[in-house]
């Protein structure tokens, strides 16, 4: 019943397909210890909860499955070849970023191989340098005023060192040269060293 | 405008526009968003002093101040769309959590959805006008998550027709709702309802907890505030001790289970339906954990272009820390998730509002589904996004410490997503439980229908490890 797949790490289907393969794969495992749990005379509830932790990585890989899926879904409504071609670099870099995070899964499933995962890798790299020239403006899609955000490092003009400065004379500390804790406290210990 | 910032937006390769509408869900929206952004923000009466030099008392006085002008601003304007009122909200208290969050986010909700007519008329539309502000009261002290552990007591005297409640031990003291500190006069009860002698498990209860003009605690009622936290400091999380207090039965919310004057017990159509509310914010939730992220990434991303730092090349001008590899490693990745949590968002905002149209319809077939759904990807979302606020923090190096950065406050306001509404590893748990179910049915011979249509599929995969 071996069925062969060959993943193109390149291809957004084929890393939907893998992330599905994943997610079956860790439900599978997780229903089965359950059901060694039982075997073992456990009952139900003891059987769940000594299959906890397989329970967990199942649904997380369920989940991981459907954020992959729903950003490829989501490729398709996009009209713009500019943007279209972005948004796919960036679903790229998700899924094969969340391939590196969980390679052990992958792999231990035999869904990828080492080489594969190496591959990966040079792949991330490459995408990296692919997104830096619309980093910035990747932010200033998301449109957030500035009053909205309120970071000093996150303004819209970059204009943050002034601002930083601005807002540090601000702090209620420095609403007086001398603090009262100078009279109350540190000069009568002067006097008294 | 910062050189650096300028000659990055002139790299771009795309029109920035288009991407904002497609955020948006079109460019009408995006004007409209931006129409009411601009209302609040050109409004001298939400001019605020910063928070961050004020203290948690003057926190909360200044954000009940806000509230209040917004419900008047809202209803000048006439905006009524939740939409429309969300994005209001979230200007007025940019992304900050506000006394009146779970009003307008469970209590109305709850009522909306649970009410019958004479219960809408009763509780709704007061509470619409403000006139009635309530929350929604469930964890209890010693007990969150786990709803069955629940210890309030609900107990109907049918010679009275009156439900009395009580919180019969300290650790069923209700603990941690918003709004029910200082804000509220009203709260939606959590309680094992009993009646004929039999527990019926959990059901929701209008119960007035304050004077309606005095303000004061009504008799039986024990309420105020639970004391500071990591964050959340404009919000008044309340705790209630209720002794014997009495409502009319009218007061249990009836469109599904309902308990007769005689105390017979009327089953709901679904178990689940009383959780309705609690779908429909982790549903929420998961927008809200795109939404964390991207202004993360917006300050990180933005941070790291003006920055100049070291050097990659000896001799040469200090690089922006956007060209270090590992700057980018840290943060594309989280843009890319920021952009695929958003449509995740997106996608579970449509869904919950399919299904809710098809419960009202009497169809309960897909609640299920939705219930694992947006359990599983709430955990998910929240625990990733939560990660990575800190990520975006640390790559600001020293300066994303300060305040001033947003990012604290960012993290602060955002970490207990993981923890209420349903603690992740739980929550995880009942994902696993509908899998686990669904595997089974699929083992079984049953085809499956919806996102876990793979299932059907694994019993005949098997693969094997294939060189590229």
């Amino acid at each position: 019943a071996a069925r062969p797949t060959v993943v193109d790490i390149n291809d957004l289907a084929s890393l939907v397909e893998v992330y599905k393969l994943r997610a079956a794969i860790l439900v599978e495992l997780a229903a089965k210890s359950i059901q060694q749990e039982l075997q073992r005379r456990k009952s139900q509830e003891d059987a769940w909860n000594n299959s906890a932790i397989d329970l967990v990585r199942a649904s997380d890989a369920h989940c991981h499955y459907v954020v992959v899926k729903l950003f490829t879904d989501k490729l398709g409504e996009i009209g713009d070849t500019a943007v279209h071609s972005v948004l796919s670099t960036l679903a790229l870099l998700y899924a094969l970023h969340g391939i590196t995070q969980n390679s052990g899964d992958f792999l231990q499933a035999g869904l990828l191989s080492v080489p594969q995962v190496l591959l990966i890798s040079v792949r991330i790299k490459e995408l990296l340098a692919q997104l830096r020239p619309n980093a910035v403006v990747l932010v200033d899609a998301f449109d957030f005023h500035d009053k909205k955000l309120n970071s000093v490092l996150g303004r819209y003009d970059g204009n943050v060192y002034e601002n930083l400065f601005d807002w540090a004379r601000r702090s209620p500390l420095n609403s007086t040269e001398v603090h009262d804790s100078f009279h109350k406290y540190l000069k009568p210990l002067r006097s008294k060293l | 405008m910062n050189p650096d910032i300028i000659k990055e937006r002139q790299n771009a390769t795309f029109d920035v526009e288009k991407l904002t509408n497609i955020l948006d869900g079109g460019p009408e929206k995006t004007k409209r968003r931006r129409e009411i952004e601009a209302l609040v923000l050109s409004d001298p009466d939400f001019k605020e002093e910063d928070p961050n030099f004020l203290s948690r008392s003057e926190r909360y006085d200044q954000a009940v101040r806000k509230s209040a002008q917004m419900i008047l601003k809202l209803r000048e304007y006439g905006i009524a769309d939740p939409e429309e009122i969300y994005c209001y909200k979230t200007s007025v208290h940019p992304d900050r959590p506000e006394p009146l969050d779970l009003h307008l986010g469970m209590f109305l909700p709850t009522l909306l959805n649970q009410s019958t007519p004479e219960q809408m008329d009763r509780f709704f539309m007061p509470a619409w006008n403000l006139e009635i502000i309530g929350t929604y009261a469930q964890t209890e002290m010693g007990h969150g998550t786990h709803l069955r552990g629940l210890e309030t007591t609900a107990t109907y005297d049918p010679a009275t027709q009156e439900f009395v409640l009580n919180s019969p031990t300290v650790s069923s003291i209700k603990w941690w709702p918003g709004g029910l500190g200082k804000t509220s006069n009203h709260a939606i009860v959590l309680a094992q309802l009993y009646t004929q002698g039999n527990c019926h498990g959990l059901h929701a209860f209008i119960v007035p907890i304050r004077d309606m003009s005095t303000h004061e605690p009504l008799p039986g009622i024990v309420v105020g505030d639970i004391g500071p936290k990591f964050g959340f400091n404009e919000v008044d999380n309340g705790f209630l001790k209720l002794e014997n207090v009495r409502i009319p039965r009218e007061n249990m919310l009836m469109k599904y289970a309902k308990v007769e004057p005689d105390g017979t017990y009327v089953k709901p159509p679904s178990a689940k339906l009383t959780y309705g509310t609690m779908v429909f914010i982790r549903s929420i939730i998961v927008g809200e954990s795109a939404r964390a992220l991207a202004k993360s990434c917006t300050i990180a991303i933005r941070y790291s272009a003006v920055r100049h730092q070291s050097e990659i090349r000896p001799g040469e001008p200090e690089p922006q820390i956007l060209d270090y590899q590992t700057q980018q490693y840290k943060l594309f990745p989280l843009l890319a998730m920021a952009y695929a949590f958003t449509f995740v968002g997106q996608y579970m905002k449509q869904t919950y509002h399919r299904i809710s149209g098809d419960i009202n319809q009497g169809d309960f077939s897909e609640l299920p589904e939705l219930h694992a759904l947006s359990a599983g990807l709430k955990a998910f979302t929240t625990w990733a996004t939560n990660a990575a606020i800190e990520v975006c923090r640390m790559s600001c190096g020293g300066h994303g410490y300060s305040r001033s950065s947003a990012l604290p406050d960012i993290y602060v306001e955002f970490t207990p997503t993981c923890t209420y509404e349903g603690e992740n590893t739980v929550m995880m748990l009942q994902t696993a439980r509908y899998l686990v179910k669904s595997y089974r049915q699929a083992k079984d011979g049953q085809q499956l229908s919806g996102i876990v249509s793979y299932l059907n599929e694994a019993e005949h995969r098997r693969v094997q490890p294939q060189p590229v």
